[in-house]
């Protein structure tokens, strides 16, 4: 299964996480 | 054939102009070809989704996935003997990298009757603390793809793209038209998304309440227009008559304090055609959850879901090697899109079922059914549902940061 994500945002979010890694529930992904 | 390889002169001759240039012709009428096979579009100019990848993917298409997947389902329904309980969830537990301490009833586990009961474990209160960013993971997995949305391409992997559009049923001509808490039960059901049929005279929802929808009135009033969903659009809220309404409005003013009570209450369209806000950009991600996981997803973020579309599709594995190989996979597979809003405009969350987890619950819509027996209907279509009886201030169902949302069912 698999969970897709779609949002806007301002351009200078930035993502905390990078292709290949684990992540749990409530574990930062990224921030403005 | 040595002497010949070896001693036969080899001559160059010029090709005549005439054969050169017919040679390039039938290179660019081939490549021409095969350009409007790839991509074949719809009367509404919209992409016709297909099956498309190496042999494999074929193979795998030709199966009967949503059967395998309902009779999976209720393989791990059926209940286990108590005594081999502990043992057949511990081994699975270590084929699959389970981490058993942090489950709820870890101390007993036979009060699991089932696999697929285990598969949808619960975490004990406190195992996942909550990162005060504003966007959190919704499940345990890993991460496939993330990234910046251009053209309205989202990337399934490196090189591979779908449509944004036909992940989440946004029809650019049709933009989605909200429906107000109601209900009147005439007034709840809304049918082919323009027309409400209330004692027997048809209005068009621009009519009805006074929705400023984009679309021309000939576009609107068109009944033989090709209809993008099927079944019928209801209220899917969930409200408890007996709630406390004091609690329900102090708990829907927290979320909006904390997304920004003008965004909160804004009840512009959210995307449906409509550019995002200048400053801002889309953005995606896309975690898979692997078949050890903990498989419940919880709100990634403060925000409103306005509406589901729930998209019945295949069910095809979505592990990365297929991720890799099938193109569209995220478009063809069953899914339930749920859009809304968060403080800096659009949010979306859309649940991809696979052939071994089918079934995805939602637990503030009781009214979704996935992975049902019979042929699915065509790619594209879709059931929606709206949320506006759930919150009166937020026109929609508030979820603050890891809330439990829901999950997904083995089979």
């Amino acid at each position: 299964s698999t969970i897709v994500l779609v949002f806007e945002a301002p351009e200078s979010f930035e993502f905390s996480v990078h292709p290949g890694q684990k992540v749990k529930v409530g574990q930062r992904l990224g921030d403005v | 054939v040595m002497d010949a390889w070896t001693q036969t002169p080899t001559k160059w001759y010029p090709l005549p102009i005439a054969v050169g240039a017919l040679l390039l012709v039938a290179l660019q009428y081939r490549r021409k070809s095969r350009r409007s096979k790839e991509v074949q579009l719809d009367e509404n100019g919209m992409e016709i989704i297909k099956l498309k990848g190496p042999w494999q993917v074929h193979v795998l298409g030709a199966l009967p996935l949503r059967n395998m997947s309902r009779v999976w389902g209720y393989v791990n329904s059926l209940e286990l003997p108590v005594w081999f309980r502990p043992i057949g969830f511990r081994l699975y537990s270590f084929a699959f990298g389970c981490d058993l301490d942090e489950i709820e009833h870890s101390d007993d586990l036979t009060q699991y009757v089932s696999l697929g009961d285990f598969f949808y474990r619960k975490l004990k209160d406190g195992a996942r603390p909550v990162d005060p960013a504003v966007l959190v993971s919704p499940a345990d997995g890993r991460i496939l793809h993330l990234g910046a949305i251009t053209d309205h391409k989202v990337e399934q992997v490196k090189g591979i793209t779908y449509s944004l559009d036909a992940l989440l049923g946004i029809d650019k001509d049709h933009p989605p038209v909200y429906v107000p808490a109601m209900r009147d039960p005439d007034l709840s059901i809304v049918d082919d998304q323009e027309f409400a049929d209330i004692n027997g005279i048809e209005y068009t929802l621009d009519q009805l309440i006074g929705t400023s929808s984009p679309s021309t009135s000939e576009e609107v009033r068109d009944p033989h227009a090709p209809p993008k969903k099927f079944g019928k659009q209801v209220d899917a809220s969930v409200v408890d008559s007996d709630r406390d309404l004091k609690d329900a409005l102090a708990h829907d003013a927290s979320v909006a304090l904390e997304m920004g009570v003008k965004t909160a209450l804004d009840r512009r369209r959210s995307m449906g055609g409509k550019p995002v806000k200048p400053g801002n950009q889309l953005f995606f991600t896309v975690i898979y959850l692997a078949p050890g996981d903990y498989h419940r997803f919880h709100s990634p973020t403060a925000w409103v879901v306005e509406k589901r579309r729930h998209f019945v599709g295949e069910l095809f594995s979505v592990s990365p090697y297929m991720a890799k190989r099938l193109e569209n996979l995220f478009v063809l597979n069953e899914r339930v899109a749920l859009l809304g809003r968060w403080k800096y405009g659009f949010f979306s969350m859309v649940p991809v079922g696979a052939t071994n987890v089918g079934s995805i619950k939602v637990n503030f819509d009781q009214a979704l059914r996935t992975n049902l027996r019979g042929k699915p209907p065509p790619p594209g279509t879709y059931a929606e549902a709206v949320y506006s009886a759930a919150s009166p201030i937020l026109n929609g169902q508030p979820l603050i940061p890891a809330q439990e949302m829901g999950g997904f069912c083995l089979g």
